[in-house]
């Protein structure tokens, strides 16, 4: 049965789409089979993988509001063991038109069931917010991913984010774990990095990934190619950090 | 008659409240009266300036939704010439009260009316997002400044941008103008900065500001400290490209 693992983080540019192409990608090289479903409107986790959505062609907006079943929408990529569920910028209307309908925060969870267990993971990137969208991916994951840059704003939003994360678990989903907290963008040169991630250790304990993502100009060129930098770049820092956190996710089980 | 300027982009972590804090403490220190505007939830641009609302304080939630007149939010800084309108967490619930509202994308532009004529700059810090809050402060801004972080995905992003932009000019503000695109987080050093920055120009040509924000990690530390990067290290690239910034915004003029 497949583990559903959410990566959010209202907070801006902290790294969820980077962390969940290069988690995943990492994931099918080790031979599980994944699939990506790119909850923004942004749709930057599709482009990263180097594809686009016509406007004819079925993506998660019309999986969600329901005039296409999810099969429809899942598309293969380069990598053998990973699939995508794409999105597309018809993406930004669909809070508001999700507002009216039944147990609207459930809709992710009901559309995803009848795929989940074709794979050992399924990882959700979510948009910057809190909104409806975010919501339900919380409340269809079994764990959520916690992306953190390395910087002061970023630390301040987590406890707003576990209050929602808690408000989820006592209302939506009481199954809702935390996979962990991943501090992204470190740069060990810099007072800052060391700082914020010894407060994050501190406030997390154990549930801060040992594995921690370099600043890494890799990580940002790969997009440009289409390419998760572990197929762009294998060898560099990005890629090697990503592959480890891989096995460390891959160590907590697929159990859900 | 005070500017209403909105800093506006989807896209996540691309230096938007870093921009709101630093130009209204820059244009202040030019002599200029200025009102900074936190519009974003997670309420940065508050804590950047090293101020937090008590639950029981008046806020931007409290002003948009009406049980408080806007003057009752206004608080002073520690630069004589700039004032901030708070914001907290309560206002990750305004959006869903918001949509019963009578014409809801006016309410921030009626709420601010009364206190404009009092400066020269009202500067609005959005969040990342296309939802009703950014359509609030484009619809009641003169002009949209867009800080764009030099790298693959922040480019991907300004087309939608744009085009939402062109939906308020058509539908709810036809005075709307560009103010300019800010790169940020430049490194000269990094071929990806220079494509992206090359690649925006072409784009937009001159409505590209010529200032530049480089990637200066004093503009990151200051946050911690509460105090706009002019005030915590005014002699610092990062504070001095700021000043910059706000020498080529006045010299637009401040007639909206
Ligand atoms: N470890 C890293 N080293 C260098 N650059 C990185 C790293 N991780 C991410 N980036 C770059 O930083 C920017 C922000 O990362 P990304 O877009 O993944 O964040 P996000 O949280 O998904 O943003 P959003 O909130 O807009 O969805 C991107 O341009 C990305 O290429
Ligand atoms: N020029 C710069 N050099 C170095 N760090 C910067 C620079 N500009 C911003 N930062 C840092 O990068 C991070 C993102 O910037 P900021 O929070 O201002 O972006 P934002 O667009 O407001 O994010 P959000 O989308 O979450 O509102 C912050 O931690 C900030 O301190
Ligand atoms: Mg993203
Ligand atoms: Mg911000």
């Amino acid at each position: 049965m497949g583990k559903v693992i959410a990566v959010a983080n209202q907070k801006g540019g902290v790294g969820k789409t980077t962390t969940a192409v290069n988690l995943s990608a990492s994931l099918a090289r080790l031979g599980y089979r994944v699939l990506l479903v790119d909850l923004d409107p942004q749709s930057n986790a599709t482009s990263g993988l180097g594809m686009s959505v016509q406007d004819s062609a079925s993506c998660l907006y019309e999986v969600l509001l329901g005039s296409t079943d999810i099969r429809q929408a899942v598309y293969s990529t380069e990598l053998q063991d990973l699939e995508l569920v794409p999105s597309a910028t018809r993406l930004f209307g669909a809070e508001i038109e999700m507002v009216s309908f039944e147990r609207r925060e459930h809709l992710l969870r009901r559309r995803l069931g009848p795929v989940i267990p074709r794979y050992n993971y399924v990882v959700i990137d979510c948009p910057p917010s809190l909104g409806l969208l975010t919501i339900n991916a919380l409340s269809a994951a079994h764990s959520v991913l916690i992306p953190m840059q390395c910087e002061y704003y970023a630390l301040e939003g987590l406890s707003q984010l576990l209050r929602s994360i808690q408000m989820v678990q006592q209302s939506l989903n009481p199954r809702l774990a935390i996979e962990g907290v991943l501090l992204t963008m470190y740069d060990g040169r810099l007072t800052l990095s060391q700082q914020v991630s010894e407060e994050a250790r501190n406030f997390f304990g154990d549930r801060v990934f040992t594995t921690m993502i370099p600043r890494n100009v890799r990580l940002s060129e790969a997009p440009s190619f289409g390419k998760p930098a572990v197929l762009y770049d294998p060898s560099c820092s990005g890629s090697e950090s990503y592959m480890n956190l891989a096995k460390e996710v891959a160590s907590h089980g697929t159990e859900s």
